[in-house]
């Protein structure tokens, strides 16, 4: 699923 | 996280250093396109105001700070510092025409309606255009520096590369986010217009960079 507002990326 | 994020990471960094150093060891900014330099700046900005927010890693906050940093000393060096060397004259693109789009299209299609989630958008859809005012100048001027090509690759790639971990973290963790996904391709996409663009821009040797 996506994961809304999970920004753990650069 | 994964080694092609690490590796891709590393890319972006690479660009970054490989632009500083010319600048510092040139003592110029000329080919660089300050335009380009000022909207990668907003990028940072916007998309790393979760500093105050969200802990990642001490990872994700040490680059976060590293981009946000050396992308003001990039513009400090250009507008400031070594403005003489910078050809404004070249650097004509008008970065309102990449603004006001990423500013309405971050407002329409996001995934929350908050400020920061805002901003983060605006932010992943400017980076996927940022560097055109970049390859606008090159195009104008006829000329290409080594460094340039360097730069313009590591930077394409690391979105590129993004592209692979996306796919990965896809597979591994069911992990997916489309609004990166999209302006990822759409970065990449750029890229590779850009290199045919570019395609026949001769290459040229800068006085100063004959340096070991």
């Amino acid at each position: 699923a996506q994961d809304e507002n999970l920004h753990d990326e650069l | 996280m994964n080694i092609f994020r690490f590796a891709a990471d590393l890319l972006h960094v690479f660009a970054i250093a490989t632009l500083l150093l010319k600048i510092w060891n040139t003592r110029s900014c000329a080919g660089i396109s300050g335009k380009s330099q000022i909207l990668f700046g907003l990028v940072y900005v916007t998309r790393y105001l979760d500093l105050f927010t969200t802990y990642v890693s001490l990872y994700n906050s040490v680059m976060k700070v590293f981009f946000v940093v050396t992308s003001a000393v990039a513009i400090f060096l250009i507008y400031v510092q070594y403005k003489k060397t910078y050809e404004h004259d070249l650097d004509l693109f008008r970065i309102e025409l990449l603004l006001l789009p990423c500013a309405m299209l971050s407002l329409v299609i996001n995934h929350e309606d908050i400020v920061l989630e805002v901003l983060w958008t605006f932010s992943t859809y400017l980076e996927s255009v940022a560097i055109i005012p970049q390859l606008f100048m090159v195009k104008k001027s006829g000329g290409i520096e080594k460094f340039m090509i360097r730069y313009l690759i590591a930077f394409g790639s690391y979105r590129a590369i993004y592209l692979i971990n996306w796919a990965y973290r896809y597979i591994m963790e069911s992990h997916y986010d489309l609004i990166a996904i999209f302006a990822g391709i759409l970065q990449t996409i750029i890229y590779i217009l850009g290199f045919f663009l570019l395609r026949g821009v001769k290459v040229v040797v800068s006085d100063k960079e004959e340096e070991p």
